[in-house]
């Protein structure tokens, strides 16, 4: 079955739309089927593969927001074996939609409700990735109520850990009330600096943060950091604005050596679910 | 009158509070009298300064939630002439204690009501700095309320002028509805790249955006970019880790040099107003 990361970090700006879009065209060379949903109001994920929509564009706002509309008729393809689901700016408005569902209890459920009726078709993808927004609201509980693994990139900064501790408590609410084979599959170190006393202190602390969850019943007990840190390349910065990923734009660049080695990590390490 | 700044930008992680901590501290290097307001639920802007409170110790919170609460109270010293009124993590529940003000229509004017007790006592600081949080939602709104300028911190990224069309559309809307003094006093480039192409480009296409509303009715309309740009700086990012800003932490490096030139920009372009 279809593996389903979301790639959340509520820190703005930590490299979580980079790692998705990389990624997932990282693994489409790896001959996996991926789907990306755009799960963030901002819609960056979607403008990194050129798609900018209008409000009347089927898009995850009204996948969400209206009940009729299915996930065959949002999705659309934007690469070899690689499709999105796109988000439009109108997604902010979508936690005013989901209202009525929250008061009967199922507004985390919507996206899941969804998306899982593509999981039993024999073209489904190997793998989904969720981008998700800055923020630990009704988007993100919807993503982590359909994902299995959670990936977090993460930059080596300070407070970078006070902010996966609370990330992490989320993760296990929502594992404890409506999604009990979630896990945190690990952390990306992304725009790293390794040759700083500051990256290295703060990876220092992340190590000792995940060995004491080891062997618990926490959904991080099994988290990693993944190889390698995604260093700081000023390539990565630039390719989405001509709408490519790092594959397309600059094929032989440290960015993309460095995501192309975080795919095969990721594929060669299922989380134990 | 103090001058009243907003340090905005809904984008995460561009640099707001990095720059609200440096340039207040700058600005005390220059015999002014400064104010911090941390009005992130993340709390960053407290942790920089080493405050680390509890729910209980009176912060922003209570001087929004509770009336009787005056803003007195909740000032603390941090430095030579440099105070703050600290914020901590139950500040994200506020927008919950403040929905009976907003059916009333006053939700917006909490912040501006309780300080503005203090713009008229004879030790009022000659600026308050107001460090916002990565989103347009109430709080932000409370910050343009009673700010005059609003400096808005911007990495040179693809996709940062879109943000700032959409911070520039909400100023607009609270400058016409709440506060017609409020006027855009410019950009700050950070974490600048500037041997960059995209870094360049990104400047080239915020000097034209810029430009077009020179001379029309619009907040913006004296918008500067502002010299010079705080250029990438590790030592930056490691500061708050001592509890210090990078006056104290690394008084000579690239990234106090381009703080202390900054507050000399901002001293020296009070806001037409
Ligand atoms: N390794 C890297 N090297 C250089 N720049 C990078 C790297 N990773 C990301 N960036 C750039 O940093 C900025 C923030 O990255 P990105 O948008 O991926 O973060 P995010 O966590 O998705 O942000 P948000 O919280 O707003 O969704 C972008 O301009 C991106 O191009
Ligand atoms: N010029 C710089 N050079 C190097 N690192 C920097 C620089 N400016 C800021 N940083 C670091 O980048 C990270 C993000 O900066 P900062 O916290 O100031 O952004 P922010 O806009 O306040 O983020 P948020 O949206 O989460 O409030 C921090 O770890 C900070 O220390
Ligand atoms: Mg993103
Ligand atoms: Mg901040």
């Amino acid at each position: 079955s279809p593996r389903i990361l979301a790639v959340m970090n509520q820190k703005g700006g930590v490299g979580k739309t980079t790692t998705t879009a990389n990624l997932a065209a990282g693994l489409t060379y790896l001959d996996q089927k991926v789907l990306v949903i755009d799960m963030d109001p901002q819609a960056h994920l979607s403008l990194h593969f050129g798609l900018e929509l209008a409000s009347t564009d089927l898009n995850l706002y009204q996948l969400l927001a209206e009940d009729e509309v299915t996930v065959q008729e949002v999705i659309r393809e934007v690469g070899s074996n690689l499709s999105i689901i796109p988000a439009q700016v109108n997604l902010a408005g979508v936690e005013a939609e989901l209202a009525p569902k929250v008061i009967t209890g199922q507004a985390q459920r919507v996206l899941a409700d969804k998306v899982e009726a593509l999981l039993q078709t024999p073209d489904r993808p190997d793998y989904i990735i969720i981008d998700c927004p800055p923020s630990l609201g009704l988007l993100a509980i919807n993503a982590l109520t359909l994902a299995r693994e959670v990936v977090v990139p993460l930059q080596a900064h300070f407070l970078a850990l006070q902010g996966l501790s609370k990330l992490f408590e989320t993760i296990q609410l929502i594992q404890q009330g409506f999604n009990p084979k979630l896990r945190v599959g690990g952390v990306v170190l992304c725009m790293h600096e390794a040759n700083t006393i500051l990256a290295s202190e703060v990876v220092a602390d992340l190590m000792n943060f995940l060995e004491a969850g080891r062997g618990q019943d926490v959904p991080w007990a099994d988290a990693v950091i993944y190889e390698p840190p995604i260093r700081r390349n000023i390539k990565l910065a630039e390719s989405p604005s001509f709408g490519k990923t790092i594959f397309e734009y600059a094929p032989h660049c440290a960015g993309a050596r460095d995501y192309e080695r975080l795919a095969k990590s990721i594929l060669s390490t299922p989380t134990a679910s």
